[in-house]
């Protein structure tokens, strides 16, 4: 059936933060987001991928407010599991296309890279599910990103 | 405010795909699913957390009956672009929980992570958006992983 896009929304007030090189084994996880919680810190977007050499990188966002407080929380962390360290972007924003289906298809997934492509624009980080395909460009391309999105898709 | 857990979901049914070492330039993304979406190639989750060195590894899932399609598809289209391979890996099983505004709950995500942690069960892949958690583990611990969310947030 055909998706029906609701709308392109963004972002610009998040920090992605990576611990990087986290032993891939049972418990990792669990142990960096309980002590994320404990501090209270917003996250958006936990994007895991494949691991390379029994090692796996661990990316979200958090908003900016609480980016300092998630920077010192992930360094102590990650030296207690012995990852190999913390990586932390400001200058990024998210970009979603929004639509019931979405996700599952292709064709549109598809479109909604193009346009970024199209305007040259790079994508760093993606995540999609149900409702939403999530992009995380340059945070100085954003307008350029909502405009090929709308042209793409609302017009 | 409370995040609602809807329920528990789980889907044996996928085959995950990850293109390693696509270059990290505008149009790789879209040339990919581009190509995917010439054969219909159905698909889910797709996930690109941080570059490393210039190049990053883009990871979804496919439905079994078009894994097949999906790799002849994918190996060739990473020849063209300079990708350094194709990995395809079948025992895998994907176990999300669901509530609105659950992605933002940090508590809420850490208590996701922990509960698979205790049953020992590794997390190969995560990604967070909106409505949903999902992991993907190995699957013949879907099970344990279903039980484990079923008794930490449904009962
Ligand atoms: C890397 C990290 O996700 C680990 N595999 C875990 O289960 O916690
Ligand atoms: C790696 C790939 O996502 C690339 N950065 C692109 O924009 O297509």
């Amino acid at each position: 059936e055909d998706v029906i896009i609701r709308g392109v929304t963004s972002s610009a007030d998040e920090v992605k933060m990576v611990v990087e090189g986290v032993p891939d084994v049972p418990g990792m996880a669990a142990r960096i987001f309980g002590d994320l919680a404990k501090r209270n810190v917003k996250i958006d977007m936990i994007i895991q991928a494949m691991k390379r050499e029994a090692v796996n990188d661990i990316a979200f966002c958090v908003a900016r407010e609480d980016a300092e407080a998630a920077r010192e929380v992930l360094e102590s962390t990650a030296r207690d599991i012995g990852a190999q360290g913390v990586h932390v972007e400001d200058n990024v924003a998210k970009v979603s296309v929004i639509g019931a289906g979405i996700s599952q298809d292709v064709s549109v997934t598809a479109a909604v890279f193009s346009a970024l492509a199209e305007a040259g624009i790079n994508i760093d980080m993606i995540s999609t599910s149900g409702i939403r395909i999530s992009c995380i460009i340059s945070r100085d391309r954003v307008e350029d990103a909502v405009r090929a999105l709308h042209r793409r898709f609302c017009e």
